[in-house]
């Protein structure tokens, strides 16, 4: 559903520090019902990518689907991408947009 | 249950 929305990018963040650096709110069941960037950390993963933004709505991680996740779940969907060892990125779906499709 | 207020609701990675 994501990769229909014309505004959506696809955002690969490396693990190029120990921390994402980032901080997100919302999720389902409140008025943020997809979760938001809220903060960048610098020095940290997200930081060193370049590509991620305040106020960016996160539509998937790593091809999966945040919708319908309430806040807890999604994040913890966020770390256990940043932690898993198999991989030496994580690929956000993003939007500029405040979508709540 | 009503929707809860976001902006109690704040993780950090």
């Amino acid at each position: 559903p994501g990769l229909l929305d014309p505004t959506s990018q696809l955002v690969r963040v490396g693990k190029s520090a120990t921390t994402l650096g980032i901080a997100i709110e919302g999720g389902a069941n409140t008025r943020q019902p997809l979760p938001r960037i809220v903060t960048i950390q610098r020095g940290g993963s997200a930081h060193n990518c370049g590509q991620l933004r305040v106020g960016q709505v996160i539509l998937e991680v790593n091809g999966v689907s945040l919708r319908g996740r309430e806040h807890r779940d999604a994040a913890r969907l966020i770390a256990e991408a940043f932690k898993n060892k198999e991989r030496d990125h994580v690929d956000f779906l993003v939007t500029e947009f405040n979508v709540a499709l | 249950s009503p929707p809860k207020d976001y902006e109690d609701e704040v993780t950090f990675f």
